[in-house]
């Protein structure tokens, strides 16, 4: 009892309520891992380092988190644009930052996988917008309150990165208006049916590949005093 | 003069234990990504007069050790961690969300009296 005891105290120094018990690991993205050894060869060989910056993401911060998304597809042909490749609502649940942090930075990754696409000459568009307030649940019809991102990228490959620290700032501020991203990829472009038929089989896999995650970096200031005050 | 403390053994005169704890061994490898263990060293040791002069020490602990000698209720000065280094730790929480986190003076580098 002693021992779990312990483990209690230590796990609380963790800022966490009980030991976790992840079904699987998450991919952890090349960033993080690049922060965490930066910081422990800084350890090892005895660089001083400020603990409450990150120098590879230039902000200040002290607790990195991973949000991976937990929102799902949507299928509906009531949607606006014919030529919709894939919808999809992404949902990132922010309870775990504690209302003292400060956020200073919520970066939304878009992996859209390997480029396997054909090289169909079309170009993709993709449409981020920011879902207010949805109409009906079920058949869920989004009414895009504010389309904050619409990117044209040409085939897009690899990751997209959107900043939305505003956005994260407002959800964190008041939990109830986090009601989640409406995405939406459209294919823009004349197509002849040759390329109709590719286009399902692109946008199936495109489906399979889409992973959504929000990176966010909060600084907790009982543990980062402003450096003027703490030389004080 | 300063009177000769009995001659303390190396071993008992203050300085830096290592210890490293396997996070396996308390199973938290299942949701701690990295690293794998944590280095729990700890400062332990005698702080006899004799020494403090050389023992990495503070004044403060050279003027307790010698009022330790000349009044024995005076406790000795004490073995604690004069240089320290933070860890930082890749782990999973229950939302699935993959967290790293710095946490400074984690680690005992040096000690002294």
């Amino acid at each position: 009892q002693t021992l779990q005891f312990r483990e209690h105290v230590f796990l609380k120094f963790l800022g966490l309520d009980k030991v976790p018990s992840p079904q699987k690991f998450q991919p952890v993205p090349y960033i993080m891992k690049k922060i965490f050894q930066d910081q422990e060869t800084a350890a090892t060989t005895g660089v001083s380092q400020d603990l409450c910056y990150v120098k590879e993401l230039g902000v200040r911060g002290n607790v990195l988190r991973l949000l991976p998304d937990q929102g799902f597809f949507l299928y509906s042909e009531n949607f606006s644009q014919a030529s919709s490749c894939l919808q999809k609502l992404l949902y990132f649940n922010l309870s775990a930052i504690k209302d003292k942090k400060q956020l200073t930075m919520a970066q939304l990754g878009l992996d859209l996988g390997p480029n396997t696409y054909y090289n169909l000459g079309p170009e993709m568009e993709l449409a981020l917008s920011l879902v207010q307030e949805p109409h009906v649940w079920g058949r869920f019809i989004p009414k895009p309150g504010k389309m904050f991102v619409l990117q044209s990228v040409p085939w897009p490959q690899g990751v997209l990165y959107f900043n939305l620290l505003d956005v994260a700032k407002d959800w964190n501020d008041n939990h109830q208006k986090n009601l989640g991203l409406f995405l939406e990829m459209l294919v823009k472009g004349d197509r002849d049916a040759g390329v109709n038929f590719q286009l399902e089989d692109i946008c199936a896999s495109l489906r399979r590949s889409l992973h959504a995650s929000l990176l966010v970096v909060t600084l907790n200031p009982e543990q980062c005093q402003p450096s003027s005050r703490k030389r004080r | 003069a300063a009177i000769p403390a009995p001659y303390a053994s190396c071993k008992n005169l203050c300085h830096r234990h290592q210890l490293f704890i396997n996070f396996r061994d308390l199973g938290w490898h299942k949701w701690i990504i990295a690293p794998k263990g944590f280095m729990a060293n700890y400062c332990h040791g005698d702080c006899p007069f004799s020494m403090t002069t050389s023992l990495n020490s503070s004044n403060y602990a050279f003027m307790q050790a010698l009022m330790h000698v000349v009044d024995p209720a005076i406790p000795q000065a004490v073995c604690i961690p004069t240089k320290l280094s933070p860890i930082s730790m890749l782990y999973q929480d229950n939302d699935d969300n993959v967290i790293l986190r710095h946490y400074e003076d984690m680690v005992v580098d040096e000690c002294g009296c």
